[in-house]
C-alpha cells in the first residue's frame, strides 16, 4: 500500500507507483458521514480500480459528498420474530470489487440496525444470522445467496426503513 | 514509478481536516 498525506486544501501526492492494478481510498482519523461521489484518474472513472502502465505522472480527482443515504430497519426470521444478524448492504455491478462500497451493521437482539453515509446507487441488502466476517466479499459466496438479497435503491440524502428476512 | 497527484474536493471544507491520506493498493 502506498500513501500520500492530504493537506488542509485537499492536495496529495503519491510517489513511486509501480505498474499494476490499483484501488484508491481515503483514510481519515475522525468518523465522517461521507461517501465518494466520484473518483477520476486523468478524467476516467477510477472508483472500481485503475491500471498504472508506466512512469508518466497521473492526475486524480476525488469528490466527496456528505449527504449520503441512510437506512434503518428490522431483521426478522422466517417465523417473523426479531433476529440478531450481520446486515450487509452490497453494491451492484463492478463496485462489488471495492470493499469500501459495502456497508455493514450488526443488528441487535431485537433485530434493529442502522446504516449511514451510503453512496447513492443500487444495492442488495442481506442479513445473515451466522456469517464469517467479509465472506460477502467473495463473489462465489455471494452468488449462493444472490436471490435472498433485498434490492434497494439509495438516493442522495434519502432515508428509508426496511424489513429484511434473515438468512439462517 | 509513476507519481499520482491530485485533490480531494468536498462542499464541506471542515471535512478536509479529518483526512489523513489517500492510499493506493492492489
Amino acid at each position: 500500500v502506498l500513501s500520500g498525506s492530504v493537506t488542509n486544501n485537499g492536495f496529495f501526492t503519491i510517489s513511486g507507483v509501480l505498474p499494476g492494478n490499483y484501488l484508491a481510498w481515503i483514510e481519515y482519523h475522525e468518523p465522517a458521514n461521507i461517501y465518494v461521489k466520484s473518483m477520476r484518474l486523468d478524467g476516467v472513472d477510477a472508483r472500481d480500480g485503475f491500471r498504472i502502465e508506466g512512469p508518466s505522472p497521473r492526475q486524480m480527482e476525488i469528490v466527496l459528498g456528505d449527504a449520503g443515504g441512510a437506512l434503518d430497519g428490522a431483521v426478522l426470521n422466517d417465523k417473523l420474530a426479531p433476529s440478531a444478524a450481520t446486515v450487509v448492504l452490497v453494491p451492484n455491478g463492478s463496485l462489488r470489487r471495492r470493499s469500501t462500497a459495502y456497508k455493514v451493521a450488526v443488528a441487535d437482539p431485537v433485530g434493529r440496525f442502522q446504516l449511514q453515509a451510503i453512496a447513492p446507487g443500487d444495492y442488495k441488502l442481506f442479513a445473515w444470522v451466522d456469517v464469517e466476517a467479509n465472506a460477502w466479499l467473495d463473489a462465489e459466496f455471494l452468488r449462493t445467496y444472490e436471490e435472498r438479497g433485498f434490492p434497494i435503491s439509495v438516493g442522495e440524502g434519502t432515508k428509508a426503513s426496511v424489513r429484511v428476512t434473515a438468512i439462517p | 514509478g509513476a507519481e499520482v497527484s491530485g485533490r480531494v474536493i468536498t462542499d464541506n471544507p471542515d471535512l478536509l481536516t479529518r483526512f489523513d491520506s489517500v492510499s493506493l493498493g492492489g
